[in-house]
């Protein structure tokens, strides 16, 4: 475990805790996409099967089973709750699930480091995270403002793809046949979707004026 | 030798 490691596992613990909590308080989820809350509940379901099976230290099994929790008690509100799904948009969340998820499970079928039900849905995970934030990048584009909820999430998230990197490049440089070429493109996918977010992002702040992304 | 590389990461 090093520092980036550390730092990034915190703020993407801090980035889906914020927004349950914020969901949770003020009882909305406006400009919350469900569809990529839905996806992200799908990414950990298929990357911790192991969970059960394989120990690798309390810290770790403790960090699934909060993901796993939080994300799928994210999706029950926006669904469920009573007062907080009468804020969901349904009509502006439009993105479909087919366009992200059959490309992810096809490329996952032929490209992965071995073909074992677990080992593909794991490669299935990584091309879905790296994927799972496009509903939400339109929902903002459509409703065309970012409030505090989303601008913080986002934030938070983008924080996290950056540290992962930032690990993954020490630990190439400190550990001994530490070579994981799939999570690492599939991240770096991830991290430029997120770039391209905090520069409308960067550049709203600087002026002063709410996001407007471009059409 | 790939096999021992735990998936450690979240």
């Amino acid at each position: 475990m090093n520092i980036f490691r550390l730092a990034g596992d915190m703020t993407h613990l801090a980035s889906v805790l914020v927004l349950l909590l914020k969901i949770h308080t003020i009882k909305s989820c406006a400009g919350i996409s469900l569809k990529t809350q839905e996806l992200y509940a799908i990414v950990f379901a298929t990357r911790y099967l192991d969970i059960f099976t394989d120990f690798i230290s309390l810290y770790n099994t403790i960090m699934k089973l909060i993901f796993l929790g939080s994300s799928f008690s994210i999706v029950w509100y926006i669904r469920q709750h009573k007062i907080v799904r009468r804020s969901y948009d349904k009509d502006q969340d439009t993105f479909r699930y087919v366009f992200i998820v059959l490309p992810c499970i096809f490329l996952a079928l032929i490209i992965n480091e071995k073909f074992t039900f677990k080992e593909v849905m794991w490669t299935f995970s990584l091309y879905l995270e790296a994927v799972a934030i496009l509903p939400q990048l339109v929902l903002l584009q459509r409703t065309r403002n970012i409030d505090n909820l989303t601008g913080q999430y986002v934030f938070l998230l983008g924080a996290y793809r950056a540290l992962y990197i930032l690990n993954w490049i020490y630990r190439y440089f400190t550990e001994p046949h530490y070579i994981h070429w799939i999570p690492w493109i599939a991240g770096i996918v991830q991290t430029l979707l997120y770039g391209d977010f905090f520069y409308y992002y960067f550049h709203s702040w600087k002026n002063n004026k709410k996001l407007q992304l471009p059409a | 030798e790939k096999d021992n590389v735990p998936k450690d990461e979240l």
